[in-house]
């Protein structure tokens, strides 16, 4: 899976996912990316989109409820994002995350994810572990 | 307030052994699409154009699990899904089933911005493939020898697999029971 979460200078948001799914899988089956609010999600707080699991990711609403979590909790992005993935079955999800204002997070429970972010302030990170 | 980017080009069971082969194109490729989207952003692009920019440049890479290098179905095919949701307004789209198109991303997004709907899969979204005159080409311009290789290895064990992921993190494709949900055969 690949995805990318964005947030413009005008504090627009978007999200997009992409996949060929699981090594495998049964013709026909149909996983998180596709199903918004779970693998994909974007308002004007903030963006997600993840990757893992699909079965799992739909289970739990993951980028949805990152949102949910900012919205009705009150946290940060970073926080949201780390409480919505502990909550997913362990080495089956993970997600990249941008807010409104400009807060970045990549949260996973796999061992790793390849991943990349950059920031206006001149932050950037690309890492698997 | 500023502008700020994140991409992933998939979650697994990645080794920390991962050859040097197999890890520098990965990351080399993200750092290019970090830059690339960093750079649209900086030149004023929106948010939307820049998402899709940077996740057709991870599909164009075939090692990559979406677009070229996707990964097979059992019956050895490709079935290609995407989704692109533009916060302002919550618009969204998405694809499902797709054999022949080179960006799903892209029609995901034509879904959004042309059509009463949020989702087309299979014969439908290759259909409207055609009626938009987006790129399609032969299946076997998307697969790649080694996701062959992992579809057999994962059908002489009758599993399926995430990205990156060994079989210690997998699942028979067979008869989910009532411990579905548990860790036990995640590791």
């Amino acid at each position: 899976t690949v995805g990318c979460v964005a947030v413009d200078a005008s504090g627009s948001l978007a999200s997009a996912t992409s996949t060929g799914g699981l090594v495998n899988k049964m013709a026909g089956r149909i996983g998180d990316t596709p199903v918004i609010g779970a693998g994909t999600y974007a308002n004007a707080l903030c963006a997600v989109s993840t990757t893992g699991k699909g079965e799992d990711i739909i289970r739990h609403t993951v980028a949805r409820d990152v949102v949910a979590v900012m919205e009705h909790r009150g946290l940060p992005l970073e926080e949201a994002a780390a409480r919505v993935v502990a909550g997913v079955p362990r080495g089956s999800v993970g997600l990249v995350a941008v807010s409104a204002a400009g807060e970045v997070t990549m949260a996973y429970n796999t061992t790793g994810m390849f991943r990349a972010c950059a920031t206006e302030d001149g932050y950037s990170e690309v890492a698997i572990w | 307030m500023g502008w700020a980017i994140a991409l992933h080009g998939g979650a697994g069971d990645i080794p920390r052994t991962l050859p040097p082969e197999r890890r520098e194109p990965r990351l080399a490729t993200l750092r290019r699409c970090l830059d690339l989207g960093a750079a649209a952003l900086r030149a004023g692009r929106s948010a939307l154009d820049v998402v899709e920019l940077v996740v057709r440049e991870l599909e164009d890479c075939p090692h990559f699990n979406a677009g070229k290098g996707s990964v097979l179905t059992s019956d050895g095919t490709v079935e290609m899904e995407a989704s692109v949701m533009d916060g302002a307004g919550m618009r969204c789209g998405a694809v499902s089933g797709l054999s022949t198109v080179v960006n799903p991303i892209s029609l995901a997004r034509l879904i959004m911005e042309k059509t009463p709907h949020i989702y087309l899969a299979f014969d439908g979204a290759e259909a409207f493939a055609r009626d938009q005159g987006v790129e399609v080409r032969d299946q076997n311009h998307f697969i790649t020898e080694e996701n062959i290789d992992r579809l057999r290895n994962a059908k002489e064990a009758n599993r399926v697999q995430i990205d990156y992921t060994q079989y210690n993190y997998t699942q028979p494709i067979c008869a989910p029971n009532d411990n579905d949900d548990d860790n036990s055969r995640t590791g």
